[in-house]
């Protein structure tokens, strides 16, 4: 049993969780923020069986389309008051960031 | 040291909280939403030391009871704005999913 | 590749969060309740390379000051309506409870 923890944008959240669900996997949604960009992101955990990960992975792959955008993060060294943002940058948004950990034990009770 | 990971209905989040709680173990709460129900429940977040986590289960057992119930999970093929829901489904709720993993460094500072 | 989460005040979970950016780190915030207080703190989730994990957890102490208050945890056993709470306690806030999990597989996608 493998723990399967991606970070997601929320306008992939919604469809990849309907998608692992229709394909008769478990998840369980969190609200995140992304600590670059202070947005809002979402962390989905599923406890998957080992020979299964790499079908999540193939399906949050497919869900989840990474593009480019120009954003603009509230820069730490000032806060939401300040009107002048003396930055913009490019970076890339959605896509998925994946981690997979080893689950000693797994059981429901 | 082993991090006790576990989805749990809101229903029992407290008292199972305060139950763990008043015997010594500590815990962190975080709201999470079921992918299946789109419901709100608790994933609690717990440091044990490896000689404690069966009786964390064991409490974490007796605590949340396994239910039935009838429920309509939103489909995802449709939104929240659609009044017709075309299936209900008997699903078991309450209850626990733990995972257990193990902790290479655990340090407060 | 390691899973550092940290368990954090409110209070340093922005000033922490900023300096991790700035030296290049990447982390995901989670709105947490401490399971004891019953008050809201930060849970974080980096992704860290093993190498880096010593100067990670470094940072956190530097930034995360622990200090002594007297608080006031609700009682698990009334609830927000009751007026008079028995007793306060002094305990140790701020500070930084963390775990540093092993990671199997970490990709973008
Ligand atoms: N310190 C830094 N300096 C310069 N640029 C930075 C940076 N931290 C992040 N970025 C850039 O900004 C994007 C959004 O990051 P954010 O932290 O808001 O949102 C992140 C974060 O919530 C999470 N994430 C990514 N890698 C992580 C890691 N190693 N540990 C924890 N969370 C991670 O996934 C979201 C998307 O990450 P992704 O890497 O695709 O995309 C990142 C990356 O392109
Ligand atoms: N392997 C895992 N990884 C991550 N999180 C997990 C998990 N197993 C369970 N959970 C979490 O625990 C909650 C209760 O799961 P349980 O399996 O008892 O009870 C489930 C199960 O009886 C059923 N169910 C869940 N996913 C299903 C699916 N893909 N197809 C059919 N029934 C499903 O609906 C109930 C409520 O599910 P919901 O997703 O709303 O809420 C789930 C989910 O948040
Ligand atoms: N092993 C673990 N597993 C999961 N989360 C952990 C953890 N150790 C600490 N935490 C998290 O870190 C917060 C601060 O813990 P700390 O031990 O520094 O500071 C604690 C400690 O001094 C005391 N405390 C916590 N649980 C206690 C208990 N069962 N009995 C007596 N004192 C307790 O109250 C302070 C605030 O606790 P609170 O629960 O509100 O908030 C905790 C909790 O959210």
């Amino acid at each position: 049993m493998k723990l399967v923890l991606s970070i997601v944008s929320n306008k992939d959240a919604q469809s990849l969780t309907s998608t692992l669900i229709k394909k008769g996997y478990r998840a369980t949604k969190l609200a995140s923020t992304g600590g670059f960009l202070q947005a809002g992101n979402t962390t989905l955990l599923m406890g998957v069986e080992e020979n299964q990960v790499e079908d999540v992975i193939t399906i949050i792959g497919e869900v989840c389309r990474s593009r480019q955008e120009i954003l603009t993060p509230i820069s730490p060294m000032t806060g939401p008051a300040e009107p002048y943002y003396p930055y913009a940058v490019e970076v890339q948004v959605g896509g998925a960031t994946i981690f997979v950990l080893d689950v000693e034990k797994h059981l429901k009770v």
